[in-house]
């Protein structure tokens, strides 16, 4: 066995010395995961800045990124979670991968110039998304 | 094909048809009744979002501009309901999600001085409520005087208001005009404010329940100078100009798209948000302590 040994080593190319936490990184997650980016937009970029008054700016964030296999326990997501991304995997990839959406919102107060020319503060729910989710 | 060119001519005319040609179309291009009637009722912010924000709002910029108290006013109000990126202070007291500020769209004045009674100020008005929709319950209802004066700020001011309001009563032929009428007076001190504010919730609260839409009231205010706790004499009359006065709703929005404080309260109660601890490398990711965002994680 000894011979056997030396004979295979002498077959099998010299493979790079490999960063081992390098290596492991494409199991523990996947590059660009899932997760919440800021967006800061302004009323005066769209225009409706004479009838928004307040806020000036606006900050709703979004939800980027790829889905992991194993989602279940991450994202807070539902086990159907993992049942449709074995689906897209094994029976049918015509099934859409979980996406990446907002699972928390939080509100918003806008101070606006009505069209009678009354002047309206509302709160509005869901306008800034807060935490994200894979579904 | 000649099919699809009659569906896609029928699309186009749905995007631009008036009701009326809605119901030549398929039934599945109609919108159903809730969404169109739905749609009518959203606020101006929900509308343009809702239009992809690439419809031109010019048309619904306003018509009219405000005043430039009336929007000082609601600046002021604005920055103590919320900070500045535009999230709600979570408050208690402050059950409203909506403040309405109405100018009054006509007044005539009458103005007559009687220097010994002071200076009465009256004035009809004529508030148009339609922007305030059927989902909007009032909570609160104030008169919002400002005053144009060369009071010194610091003197106090003892006003005496007297309120009614003409309701044309159209159901009966000759429609008088029935009118409640109230007297109250208040006494306030003039600091740094340039507002009186008079409650009159009761008042109103019952012309819009009914879905009254225009609210016609005559106001008498008579102000003097001075405190009657403390039996100064009322010296003359402050000669000021009071500018007609605002109509200011407090109201709760019920609707799906308003903030419901209560609501999130009820919301944090049910699924607590989980302490966010940082997930050390030792806890399994996989196990139930590991329900979190993987940013945790990563982080």
């Amino acid at each position: 066995s000894r011979q056997r040994r030396a004979e295979n080593l002498k077959e099998a190319p010299a493979t790079p010395p490999y960063n081992l936490s390098e290596y492991f990184k494409q199991f523990l997650f996947p590059q660009n995961e899932c997760e919440l980016h800021n967006f800061r937009l302004s009323f005066s970029q769209l225009k409706w800045d004479k009838w928004i008054i307040a806020p000036h700016r606006y900050s709703p964030q979004y939800c980027k990124g790829d889905c992991p296999r194993v989602v279940g326990h991450r994202y807070g997501s539902p086990v159907h979670t993992m049942v449709q991304n074995i689906i897209y995997e094994k029976l049918d990839s015509s099934v859409p991968k979980p996406s990446c959406v907002p699972a928390e919102y939080s509100p918003l107060s806008v101070l606006t110039i009505e069209p009678d020319g009354s002047i309206v503060y509302k709160e509005y729910e869901d306008m800034i998304a807060t935490k994200c989710t894979c579904r | 094909s000649p099919h699809s060119r009659v569906v896609s001519d029928k699309i186009s005319g749905l995007l631009v048809a008036p009701e009326d040609n809605v119901s030549e179309l398929h039934p599945l291009l109609r919108l159903p009744k809730g969404a169109r009637r739905g749609y009518a009722l959203l606020p101006p912010l929900l509308k343009v979002l809702s239009d992809r924000g690439d419809q031109n709002w010019e048309s619904e910029a306003p018509r009219l501009q405000p005043e430039s108290r009336a929007l000082r006013y609601m600046k002021r109000l604005y920055k103590m309901s919320a900070t500045k990126e535009g999230i709600p202070k979570a408050n208690k007291s402050h059950l409203y999600n909506t403040v309405r500020l109405f100018t009054p769209c006509s007044e005539c004045k009458h103005r007559h001085r009687d220097l010994m009674k002071g200076d009465v100020h009256s004035v009809d008005l004529l508030f148009n409520l339609d922007r305030v929709t059927a989902l909007e319950h009032l909570l609160k209802s104030v008169l919002l005087y400002s005053f144009d004066t060369s009071v010194p700020i610091s003197s106090s001011i003892t006003c005496t208001c007297h309120l009614s309001v003409k309701e044309h009563d159209f159901s009966s032929q000759v429609c008088p005009s029935v009118s409640h009428s109230i007297a109250f007076s208040l006494h306030f001190e003039l600091r740094k404010r340039k507002w009186a504010e008079i409650d009159v919730t009761s008042f109103l609260r019952p012309l819009i329940a009914t879905n009254r839409r225009n609210i016609h009231m005559a106001v008498n205010v008579t102000c003097l100078m001075g405190d009657p706790q403390q039996n100064t004499k009322l010296e003359n009359a402050i000669n000021m100009a009071l500018v007609p006065p605002s109509l200011l709703l407090y109201l709760n929005d019920t609707s799906e798209q308003a903030y419901h404080r209560w609501n999130s309260l009820r919301h944090r109660r049910k699924n607590p948000v989980r302490p966010r601890q940082r997930n050390s490398p030792l806890v399994d990711p996989m196990s139930d302590k590991g329900k979190e965002n993987s940013q945790g994680k990563r982080a």
